[in-house]
């Protein structure tokens, strides 16, 4: 259901590039819970953010349910985001002025959903990352590890097909993190979601199907 | 050198109290490398925060090589923070619109050093973390274990005698932690520097002389 042909990021800083990813080739089939591996600086969120359609690739092709999703306007991106893609980036990008329920409900508010069956939702999504006693509190207001999971239950609102989690462990206890692994398990497996995980956590690569290595820019597995 | 005292910390939201820490109390020798560790949203943070003077506590009291700061006007503990403690915030807190070597050289600014003398140690800094071919880039234009280390040599730029660590790898694969960890198991070691190591990582916590455990804002262990 994804598929990546010869990927290459190229990032220019003033007079200087940066070559981020370097000829990157994969498919992930749907219902597959996959990791992607590597060291700080190799590639990892770049890649992430390009199948996500949050940016575009220098040169290579990014195939999304057998569409071509780099030949699309804009537009034609922002829609497939919001229906078929949730995204945990890996530092959340929770808005500051809303409250954690608030956050969770926005990408229902742009997918049309009614206000009460939005707000019932939400509650759920929050409940289901162990964050019921916060509903209110605003992310300056919330520890690391707790603005992570609202991250995480934002990205469940819509219901997507497809789950691109950025580091999503990073910040949260041991048990706690394997609560959220489980979460993305049981999607994969239950409700044929495809979901991809960027760790560094080998526990948490440990509970997924397969493993993708990068270095510098390049699959190494 | 460092001893909090029934430390409380209570935060306001409106109408609602959410008591961070209900009563904390321990002691950190000089040259000791410490771990505190908890569930996610269990107080350490906080802990750290007040231990740092970067927030007042709600009541009890702190000293830091025998003086009590919670004495201290803003004025003082100002100065104290820039001379003894340097700070790895949880999410780094760096200055977008400066680079990474501007973001390090900083707190030399505030310091007085000297600017060629402050330049040299800014570079070797990031060298140290491994930083060294990043050193114009902005916060924006690193990954974020890159920005996660270029916070780690800027808590080091003053030479403080107490580190204080928030989560410093939680966004670093496995050997670029270790090297982290290393960094300041040797600056407590060697130097005499006291080290406290907020971490979620058991592997991490391994590498220290002491665990404190956290959970609902009082001591467990
Ligand atoms: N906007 C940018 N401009 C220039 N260089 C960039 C930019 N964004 C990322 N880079 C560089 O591209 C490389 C890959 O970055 P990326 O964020 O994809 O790494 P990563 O694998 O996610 O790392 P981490 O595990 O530390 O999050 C890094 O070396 C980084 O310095
Ligand atoms: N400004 C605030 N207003 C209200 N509640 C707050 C505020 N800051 C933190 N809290 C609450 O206080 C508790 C402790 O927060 P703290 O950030 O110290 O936890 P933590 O142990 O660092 O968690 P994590 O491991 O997730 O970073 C959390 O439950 C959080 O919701
Ligand atoms: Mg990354
Ligand atoms: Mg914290």
């Amino acid at each position: 259901v994804i598929r990546v042909e010869d990927l290459r990021k190229t990032y220019r800083m003033g007079s200087t590039l940066v070559e981020a990813l370097r000829g990157v080739t994969f498919s992930v089939e749907r219902g597959e819970f996959l990791s992607v591996m590597g060291p700080s600086g190799s590639g990892k969120s770049t890649l992430l953010n390009l199948i996500g359609a949050l940016d575009r690739p220098t040169s290579g092709r990014i195939f999304l349910d057998g569409l071509d999703i780099t030949k699309l306007s804009e537009k034609e991106l922002a829609i497939i985001r919001r229906k078929k893609i949730g995204f945990v980036f890996q530092f959340f990008n929770l808005i500051p002025t809303l409250t954690a329920i608030e956050n969770v409900e926005l990408p229902m508010v742009f997918s049309g959903l009614p206000r009460r069956e939005r707000k019932r939702r939400a509650s759920e999504l929050l409940e289901l990352v162990g964050l019921s006693g916060r509903e209110r509190h605003k992310p300056g207001e919330l520890s690391g590890g707790e603005q992570q999971r609202v991250a995480i239950a934002r990205a469940l609102a819509n219901d997507p097909s497809v789950i691109l989690a950025d580091e999503p462990t990073g910040n949260l206890d041991t048990k706690t993190g394997e609560e959220v692994v489980s979460i993305m398990e049981r999607l994969s497996r239950e409700e044929d979601k495809t979901v991809i995980v960027v760790t560094h956590d080998p526990e948490v690569a440990k509970k997924t199907s397969r493993i993708i290595e990068i270095r510098d820019g390049t699959i190494v597995t």
